[in-house]
């Protein structure tokens, strides 16, 4: 249905404007169709942080790109209320300040629903409730729950 | 729902049968490159459906324990997910008005089978899929995020990118 | 031979002319997301041949420094590469036996124009390309490795990967 | 020519394989071609990390895969030669110990090559001679060299 999907865009793009406002500390971002009104054209992504031009979507650095990906996919959470988000290194190309922001609005998704976040970062384990170590030996990997003090 | 436990046998580095329990909260994995780690989101991405080829896997038969240097191979991998059913979400499953307090969702497979089950009963993948969307579960959504793949939604080509707000919506 | 220095201005992110000397040993290059590291990356693959696809523009346009919020956009983008000469791999470029402790390689871009100069002197890509090779320097080599880039050759497809092999024999 | 692309195989093969050897600790790596002998056919890579089953590559964790692909190209440069390595942030799936191995070697190369790099990560850095500071303001970067002690 053409009304679902336009409502859906308008309310989704709010939300990401509003995460990726806390991510980039500033700056603005919306989701715009190709062709305006035509649901079945693309959807685009523009992202501007804050001093910057906008610009094509493709030169924005590694640790901005991941962070524009963060506020697409919780915006889209925000809408469709899943009841877990599970994510394998999402923090690999952060700087230690985007590191933080992102494990505190992940802290924060935490208390709504399951969070479960592999990483190498010691900052993202701080945000922990709990830790999980895997371990391998001999080719047989093991899982010991870990004490996070 | 939420995740209460992952039970998983012969499921690519983990030889033996390894239970692990999920809390609310933030749960972190760590552990040392090679370890395992991204093996135990395959499991769940396994279970809750997705292909091999979404599991670094060209066939499936590669997901069982292949032995490593030292072991022998498993003839089979499983893994079992259970979930949370204390808000009744799944309760139109369970048949004749009956309820309990957690389901699981089971998928096996040997070199030469793959089955889906429920509540340790065989299911086909359709009702799998159906049990899932109850519970706002999808399993190629954007609340699972392989390794590597974050930036997936910002490379995508504009109109698959769409399709996913169309699923949304 | 080894890089001197690196002489950028009004490239991405770089709107004044911008001096980086490098010596031997160990140089790291570090700084916040989005700071322009990896612009400094893309300039001296721009120099060296590479093209806009390869260093996240559509077009060699979007190189040259969009004046951000608070400044104007610049009118051309220019990097020059200075290239170490004391072991003379470069003295037959350098005409009639004459030499020089280093030789630069320039290119600039305009919204309209694009130029290639050798000691300051127009030159054609394909004089770049064979300034490059005298001194065992390939573009599109597993010397220059990009953001994002260092499993390619895991992921490429192996007549691809057999063709990199081909090149280096 | 034939001849000198299998010899060139067979030298660059003995160096990723003692590459590889440093990188994991043990374990064995080879180059060889799909069709053996047949010198138009792909090139495929077999790396078998020490006490596992050698597997498809792309079954190899992230980490893992970062440290073939160096294994690759480090072994190309014993037998290429070129003056430099410009790395841009290849230790983003690695972890400490793997960042260690990485370093050591990149610093043994950098004494006879140069070696820049582009790192967020504090070990790296641990083992560089000289560090250059990237900042932004007001959306234009600037660069300052920075004392490592
Ligand atoms: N079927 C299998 N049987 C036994 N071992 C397997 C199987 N499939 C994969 N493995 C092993 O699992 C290892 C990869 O594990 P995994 O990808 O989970 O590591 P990881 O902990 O995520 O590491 P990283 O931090 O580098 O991403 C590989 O070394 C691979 O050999
Ligand atoms: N032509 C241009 N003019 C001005 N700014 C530009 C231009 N092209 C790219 N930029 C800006 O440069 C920034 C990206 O810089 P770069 O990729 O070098 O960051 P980085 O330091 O590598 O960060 P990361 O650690 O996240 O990889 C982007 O924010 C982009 O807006
Ligand atoms: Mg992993
Ligand atoms: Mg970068």
């Amino acid at each position: 249905k053409r009304g679902r999907f336009l409502e859906t865009l308008a309310a989704v793009t709010v939300q990401f404007d509003r995460i990726f406002k806390e991510l980039f500390q500033g700056g603005t971002a919306s989701l715009e169709l190709e062709t305006p009104g035509d649901i079945s054209s693309g959807l685009l992504i523009k992202a501007h942080p804050p001093e910057k031009e906008p610009h094509v979507l493709d030169s924005l650095s590694g640790g901005e790109q991941t962070l524009v990906a963060a506020a697409f996919i919780f915006a889209l959470q925000e809408y469709q209320h899943a009841p877990f988000f599970i994510l394998d290194e999402i923090d690999a190309a952060l700087d230690l300040m985007n590191v933080t922001r992102l494990s505190r609005m992940l802290r924060d998704y935490a208390k709504r629903l399951q969070v479960i976040v592999v990483s190498h970062n010691e900052e993202t384990v701080r945000h922990a409730d709990r830790a999980y170590g895997v371990t391998m030996k001999n080719g047989v990997s093991q899982v010991l729950a870990l004490n996070l003090n | 729902t939420r995740i209460n436990k992952v039970v998983l046998s012969g499921f690519k580095s983990f030889q033996k049968k390894t239970v692990i329990p999920f809390f609310d909260g933030l749960t972190t994995i760590v552990g040392e490159n090679g370890a395992g780690k991204s093996n135990l989101f395959d499991a769940i991405s396994f279970v809750m459906g997705r292909r091999s080829s979404q599991l670094r896997a060209d066939r499936l038969e590669q997901l069982i324990f292949n032995g490593g240097e030292r072991h022998s191979p498993a003839e089979e991998a499983q893994v079992v997910l259970h979930l949370d059913n204390q808000e009744s979400v799944f309760d139109r499953f369970l048949g004749n008005g009956s309820t309990a307090p957690e389901i699981t969702l089971g998928r096996r497979i040997t070199r030469s089978s793959s089955t889906y089950t429920f509540m340790g009963r065989a299911c086909s993948r359709a009702q799998v899929d159906e049990i899932l969307e109850a519970a706002k579960i999808d399993p190629d959504g954007q609340q699972l995020i392989a390794q590597g793949m974050i930036t997936d939604i910002i490379k995508k080509n504009p109109v698959r990118r769409r399709e996913i707000l169309d699923e949304v919506s």
